[in-house]
C-alpha cells in the first residue's frame, strides 16, 4: 500500500485522490478550501484543508513520509503550484508530479523540483485526436521501442480466410497477438480457423505497419 | 481524409486540432477569440472566429458537412457548451463529441445531442491514479470483452526461466503475447531463451490475473 498525497482538489486532483483512494492506496487530500476537504473527506484515508505555499503549514504535515505526492494545483493557480512544488522538493519528497498547464509551466516546475509532469487537457486532447483520425483502429498504444499495440477490425478482405494463408507478419511487418471474438480474447491465434467478420484483431508492429493494416479496412 | 470541426480553442481543443492537423486530417478551427484563432491558423486547414451559440453565425460555417464535430468549450462557458451542442444536433452533424466539465455538465450534453462526451480532467486523473497504484505495470489497456492488455517488468521470480517452464497460461490464466528487450519487441514469444532481467512483458488477461502477476515484481 503506497502513501499518497495529492494537493489541489479540482477535476483532477479530485478524480487521481479518488481512484487512488478505490485502488486501495493510502491517501491524504490536501487543498485550501474547507467544502472541498470536506466533501472529499469519506472518500480517502485522510484529508486536511492546508495552503500548501506556507512553508510553516506545508511542514506540519510530514510529507516526506509520502511515497508520492501529486501536484494538481491548476490554471487558476499556477504560482501556487511552482511555489508548493519547489517545497515539496526542499522537504525531500521523493517524487513530485506536477500538473503543467502549458509547456513553460512545465519547464518551471520541473525546474523548481517535480520529477514528472502531466498535462490531462493537452494529452486528452492528443488521445482523442488519435482515436478520432484512425477509426478502424480502436485503439492503439506504444509499447515502447517503436512498437505500437492497436486493435483494428479484420479487414473485409480477411474475412475467411486464416491467418497463417493471411501471412500477415511477412506482408505487413505486424503480428497479430490475439483476436476477440464474440465477447471472448483469445491469444492462441495459430490454431484458429479462418477469421470471421466482426473480428477485432489486437496487433503490434510499427505504427506505420499498422496504418498500412488499418488502411485495408 | 476526414473532415473535423474543433469549436473552443483552450488547451483541451487546441490539442485535438493541432493532432488531428498533424495526421493529415482536414481541421476546421473555430473560437470566439481572435487572436487564438490567428495563431492556431498556420496548423490547421481553416480557422473562423464565431460565436457559435449564435445560430445564424454557425449556419454560415455549414457544419452538417463535417465527419465530426468536438466542442471544446470549457468550464468557463458552461452554458455555450451547451447550446452550442443543441444547435449542431439541429443541424444533422453526424457526430458531436462533448466535452463535460462535470457528471451533470455530461449528461446534460448528451441530453441536447451528444453523441459521445470526453472529461479531460477527471479521464486523466483516473489514468494518473492507476498508473501510480500499480508501477510494475507500465501500462494497461482495456482490449474489450474483459480482458486487458498489460506491459510488466518480468518478476525477478521469472528471470533465468523459460515461458515454457514457467507456464504463465496455466499458473496465472494470462498470456504473454510479446516481450520487449533491448530496444526490439519480440512477439515470436514461444522460441525464446530464458528471461532476461529488465525484459518487459506484454500480457493479455482479466484485470485481476494481470493484478496477481503484477505482484509478483
Ligand atoms: N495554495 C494552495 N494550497 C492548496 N490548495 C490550493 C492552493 N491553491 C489552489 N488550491 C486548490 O487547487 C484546486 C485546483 O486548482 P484550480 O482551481 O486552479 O484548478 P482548475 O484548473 O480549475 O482544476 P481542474 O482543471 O482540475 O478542475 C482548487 O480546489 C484550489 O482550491
Ligand atoms: N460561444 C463560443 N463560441 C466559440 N468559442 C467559444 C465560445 N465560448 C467560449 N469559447 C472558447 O472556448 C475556449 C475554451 O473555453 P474555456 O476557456 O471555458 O475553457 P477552459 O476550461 O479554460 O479550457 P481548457 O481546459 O481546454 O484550457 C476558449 O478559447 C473560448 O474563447
Amino acid at each position: 500500500i503506497g502513501e499518497y498525497v495529492v494537493i489541489g482538489l479540482g477535476r483532477f486532483g479530485w478524480a487521481v485522490a479518488t481512484t487512488l483512494a478505490r485502488q486501495d492506496q493510502s491517501v491524504l487530500a490536501v487543498d485550501t478550501d474547507p467544502a472541498k476537504v470536506q466533501a472529499i473527506s469519506v472518500e480517502v484515508a485522510a484529508a486536511v484543508t492546508c495552503d500548501t505555499t506556507d512553508e510553516a503549514a506545508i511542514g506540519e504535515l510530514h510529507l516526506e513520509r509520502a511515497t508520492c505526492v501529486v501536484v494538481a494545483i491548476g490554471v487558476e493557480h499556477k504560482d501556487a503550484s511552482i511555489l508548493t512544488t519547489a517545497l515539496l522538493r526542499q522537504a525531500g519528497v521523493p517524487r513530485i508530479i506536477g500538473r503543467a498547464t502549458n509547456d513553460l509551466h512545465g519547464r518551471v516546475l520541473l525546474a523548481v523540483g517535480a520529477h514528472e509532469i502531466v498535462n490531462p487537457e493537452k494529452e486528452m486532447g492528443d488521445r482523442i485526436a488519435r482515436r478520432l483520425a484512425r477509426p478502424s483502429l480502436i485503439e492503439q498504444i506504444p509499447l515502447g521501442d517503436g512498437a505500437d499495440l492497436a486493435e483494428l477490425e479484420a479487414p473485409e478482405a480477411f474475412v475467411g480466410r486464416t491467418l497463417v494463408e493471411l501471412d500477415v507478419r511477412r506482408r505487413f511487418d505486424a503480428s497479430v497477438v490475439a483476436i476477440r471474438r464474440g465477447g471472448k480474447v483469445h491469444s492462441y491465434v495459430l490454431g484458429m480457423g479462418p477469421l470471421e467478420a466482426g473480428d477485432v484483431l489486437v496487433v503490434i508492429g510499427a505504427p506505420a505497419a499498422l496504418s498500412r493494416l488499418a488502411a485495408l479496412a
